[in-house]
């Protein structure tokens, strides 16, 4: 579903040049439950820029489901994204001035499925992860592992093939970061592709195969089923 | 160095009460190493905000060295903070249009210590956390736990006799995780009190106490040198 093939991305800092991937490649398949570790600052998110149609290479291809994403429009991304795609942020990226449900509802309103009561299925999302009393809170009503599921939930919201979430239970005790991992589990056995970067070992456990990035660059691939 | 009794904080959402702590009585002694844990939306971010004078309990007290904060106004609590407490936040932040090495200065500005270059002194809290080749890149210009590892270096800018962290490795590898750890540990060797929230089990081993929030309740208390 995903192909990365030499990617390199660098940014400019004044008149610094930052590498950050240096030549990776990737191939991961439909309904596969991938995680990617490493160390931090090695590159990880900015990867799943890439995969996620989020952010251009500077140099290589990235191809979703074939197609090579510098071929697409900015327009013509943003709808694949919207259609295809669920993402997770670190930073959970919320919506200061909407409430949980109101965030969580935000991917249907440019692009709606038929069939599907956007309110009731937000609804529905939000109390999977256990936030039914905490739909009309804010997020800066809300702690930080609550910003996190509803984060969750809205990545959720299209029903998407594919499931990108970076560091999910970062702010997430033992017991809730497992109830979110058997999610997950479930939603890979209905066939959805996730890709997921976690710095826990534990979490990765619920991954059939597992990516290390270092220094821009892939250190080893664990379980690859094309091995 | 921190006593809190009975202390309890409801938020108003419309004409529903929030109840949010429920009556928590606690002592931390100088020099404690003291870990917070507990689940998700449980209360502990909010008791460390009470703790670390930012936010002010709806019942009951709160003292700081046997001073209750609620005698204090607003600017003299300001001050205090300034001068004895640092705080790294669960969601960091950091001022965006600020550099890595600004951020960390910026506690120097109000309260300066005498004798120290905040420039050489912030440059070197960067080079302690790894992001020696980072202190010019701004917070979206860094990763996750590069952003994270700022927030940590800023809170100990100005030396705190109290080191208030919320989450400090949720979103750093396990090397980076432990570094982080051992620094903390050397700084309560030093004489500071260290009150940590995680949901890490390793990291709260470094601590020497910990104690167990659930429902804005303490449940469990362990390692309490006064029993
Ligand atoms: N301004 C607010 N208005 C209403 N409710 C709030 C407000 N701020 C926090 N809350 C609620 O208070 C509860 C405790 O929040 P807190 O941030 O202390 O939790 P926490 O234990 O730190 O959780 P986490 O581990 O997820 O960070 C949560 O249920 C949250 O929804
Ligand atoms: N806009 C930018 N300009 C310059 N450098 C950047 C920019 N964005 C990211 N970087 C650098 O790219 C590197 C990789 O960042 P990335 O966010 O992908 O790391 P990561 O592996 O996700 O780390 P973490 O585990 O801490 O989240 C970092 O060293 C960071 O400083
Ligand atoms: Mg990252
Ligand atoms: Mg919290």
């Amino acid at each position: 579903i995903i192909s990365v093939f030499n990617v390199y991305k660098k940014y400019r800092l004044g008149d610094i040049e930052v590498p950050v991937l240096r030549g990776i490649d990737l191939e991961v398949r439909p309904g596969e439950f991938l995680a990617i570790m490493g160390p931090s600052g090695s590159g990880k998110s900015t990867l799943m820029n890439m995969i996620g149609c989020l952010d251009r290479p500077t140099e290589g291809k990235v191809l979703f489901r074939g197609i090579d994403i510098n071929s697409l429009s900015d327009g013509e991304l943003a709808k694949l994204r919207g259609l295809e795609i669920g993402f997770v942020f670190q930073t959970f990226n919320l919506i200061p001035r909407l409430s949980a449900l109101e965030n969580v509802k935000l991917p249907s309103y440019a692009n709606s499925i038929p069939g599907i009561d956007p309110d009731e299925h937000a609804r529905n999302l939000l109390k999977t992860v256990g936030l039914e009393d905490r739909m009309r809170h804010k997020p800066n009503e809300l702690s930080g592992g609550q910003s996190q599921r509803v984060a969750i939930a809205r990545a959720l919201m299209n029903d998407p093939a594919l499931i990108l979430a970076d560091e999910p239970t970062g702010n997430l005790d033992s017991k809730t970061s497992l109830e979110i991992m058997e999610l997950f589990s479930e939603l890979n056995r209905q066939g959805r592709t996730i890709i997921m970067i976690t710095h826990d070992p534990e979490v990765a456990e619920y991954a059939e195969r597992v990516v290390y990035v270092k220094d821009g660059l892939i250190q080893k691939d664990y379980g690859d089923q094309a091995d």
